[in-house]
Order: C-alpha cells, then structure tokens, then sequence
C-alpha cells in the first residue's frame, strides 16, 4: 500500500 | 525502453539545448515567453522530487536533473542576465500564467491515483505541463517575425509529446498492466494543443516562408 507509484518515465 | 520513449527524451532535451542555445549563444530570448518558462519550472520542481525517493536507472536521474536544471537556468536567465532580459517581449507575454497553477492542482487533489503527497505533486505536474505550453503559443501569435530557433523550440517540443503518446501504445500492448489514464488524458490534451501551430509550421516549411501564425 505504501510503495510509491512506479512513474519510471520523465 | 522503447524506441518511441527514447526518441521521445531525446526530442525533449533538443529543444531544451536549442532554447539554451538561443539564449546563451546569442543572448536574445525573444519570443521565448517568460511565463511558460517559469511554469515547466515548477512541472520538474514538482514532478521529480521523486529523485530522492526512488531509483529507476542512471538514464532517468541524469535526465532529471537536466531538466531541472535546465529549466531554472533559463527562468533565470531571462530575468536577471542583462543583455537577455533586454531582448524579452514583456509587453507581449501578458498570460496570466498563475490563474493556470490553482485549478491544475486542484484538479490533482481531485483526481489522482494516490492520496499521497508526492503522488498529488506527480499528478499536479502532469496538469500543469499540458497548459504550461499555453503562453507561448499566444507570444508567437503576437509576434510578428518568429525566428528559426524559437519555431524549432515549440515544434520540438510538440514533437516530444507525439512521440510519447506512441510509446504509451507501445507500452499499453507489450506491457501487462500498463495503464495511466491521467498520464495518457493529459498528455494528449497538451499534444492537441499544438496541433493548430503544427499545421502552421508544416505550411512554412512547404511554402519555404517564414513561420507567422494568424492572430
């Protein structure tokens, strides 16, 4: 639940 | 990786060092809008606080700070360094930019994919980028000579979100689970926003003219 979202574009 | 994310990041950071170019090599930023400027300075300062919470490649942390970098250069560039200051069109640039900033994070505290600090910032970022092109686009409406440079700016800048967008269709069909419909809905408003400039600057190049957009 706390993972940060994967935003592995710029 | 895909050859569309990467052209993508590559056309983006051309038209960085084409408006760095401009204005460190010729020392003029006419045309170039203060505002929008000053907006994709706080898309990055926001979008990628995320450097010092997660780690994705090498690729990705250099070409934030780039970015970052870049962007805060040019913001002060044009306000503080004498001979670029004295070529900017202030009379022109007259959007009300900071009318764009409330509703943009508004909207992200709405509408998010996580109710979290970093992920509203995230998602206020993306707004903020599909409307910060938004005063430039009426500067060159105003001007009446636009130069090569900065017709090459905006046009590379366009160019970067087209490819985007084909590399989400990439990602959408090689990828299982790859969904982002804010980074999707939002990046294709910023890339329809071009496409009237798009249309214009396809004509100048045909017809060999100057780029002039009709007021």
């Amino acid at each position: 639940q706390d993972k940060p979202q994967n935003h592995d574009e710029l | 990786m895909n050859i569309f994310r990467l052209a993508g990041d590559m056309t983006h950071l051309a038209s960085v060092l084409v408006l760095l170019l401009k204005i460190h090599t010729i020392k003029s930023c006419a045309g170039v809008s203060l505002k929008t400027q000053e907006l994709y300075a706080i898309v990055f300062a926001t979008r990628y606080l995320d450097i010092f919470t997660s780690f994705y490649s090498i690729y990705n942390t250099l070409m934030k700070l780039v970015f970052l970098g870049s962007s805060f250069s040019i913001v002060l560039y044009m306000k503080y360094h004498k001979t670029v200051h004295r070529s900017y069109d202030r009379e022109q640039d007259t959007f009300r930019h900071w009318f764009l900033v409330l509703p943009c994070l508004l909207l992200a505290l709405l509408i998010h994919e996580k109710f979290t600090f970093l992920e509203v910032l995230w998602t206020f970022s993306l707004y903020l980028e599909a409307v910060a092109i938004l005063p430039q686009l009426v500067l060159l409406q105003r001007t009446r000579n636009i130069d090569n440079l900065t017709g090459q700016y905006v046009f590379l800048l366009g160019g970067y979100r087209g490819l985007y967008i084909l590399n989400w269709i990439y990602r959408y069909f090689t990828e299982p689970h790859f969904v982002h419909w804010i980074t999707w809905i939002s990046g294709l408003v910023q890339t329809l926003l071009y496409a009237d400039f798009f249309f214009y600057y396809s004509q100048s190049w045909k017809n060999n003219k100057k780029l002039q957009l009709p007021a």
